[in-house]
């Protein structure tokens, strides 16, 4: 564990609960797109599965538990508890053509032919474009919550700082996962055009509007 | 064949 994995992991965890708080304080899930989070959903299940059957730690048991619990909760707010208010109209991504070239480049890159490790680079691969959907939906709404930019902003945060942690694990620890490294710069770079806005307007006390 | 400590991050 290092100082970049650690906060990336809190900021991750930071952006989790801003968007439960927000549902929950706010009884409403507007502006929030549902197929971004059914993705989420999606990438922690196929990439805990080993939860039951590799032990790293404590905290990293906990934060599987977490991360799990927490997106199945957050799909149920938005398709049942506050199924009211989820703007379907806007969130109209078709996460099929996200799906199914993920899955198969899972199939044919990989660091190894077995089902746990083909369903771990199916997920590390989802995750890279699952905010697609999310980023879709802002910019047809035109707008979001500056509660939504703080959620994308700790959300993108999270996996920039995990390329600082690939950084640091390759110098110190020789460590170095082409796969997920790759992804995570995807993924990073996905949130660019936000995190411009983000720091330009949103910490001016402006209102986000895409695109810009 | 998975890099060394396989997927011990989240």
């Amino acid at each position: 564990m290092n100082i970049f994995r650690l906060v990336g992991d809190m900021s991750h965890l930071l952006a989790i609960i801003i968007l439960l708080m927000k549902m929950w304080k706010s009884r409403s899930v507007a502006g929030i797109s549902g197929k971004s989070q059914i993705l989420f959903a999606i990438v922690f299940t196929t990439r805990y599965l080993d939860l039951f059957t590799s032990f790293v730690s404590i905290y990293n048991t906990s934060m599987k538990v977490f991360f799990i619990g927490t997106s199945y909760v957050t799909v149920y707010f938005i398709y049942q508890h506050f199924k009211p208010t989820y703007d379907s109209n806007h969130d109209t991504f078709r996460v099929e053509f996200l799906i199914v070239p993920v899955g198969g480049l899972a199939f044919l890159v990989n660091h190894e032919f077995s089902l746990l490790e083909i369903l771990w680079t199916f997920s590390i691969y989802l995750e890279s474009v699952a905010i697609l959907p999310q980023l879709f939906m802002v910019s047809k709404t035109g707008e979001a919550e500056s509660i939504t930019s703080h959620y994308l902003f700790a959300l993108g945060s999270y996996r920039a700082l995990y390329l600082l942690n690939w950084i640091y694990r390759y110098y110190f620890e020789g460590f170095f996962d082409l796969i997920a490294v790759v992804a995570g710069c995807v993924q990073t770079i996905l949130y660019c055009d936000f995190f411009y806005l983000y720091i330009t307007k949103v910490l001016k006390g402006k209102k986000i509007s895409l695109p810009a | 064949q998975p890099p060394k400590d396989a997927h011990d991050e989240l």
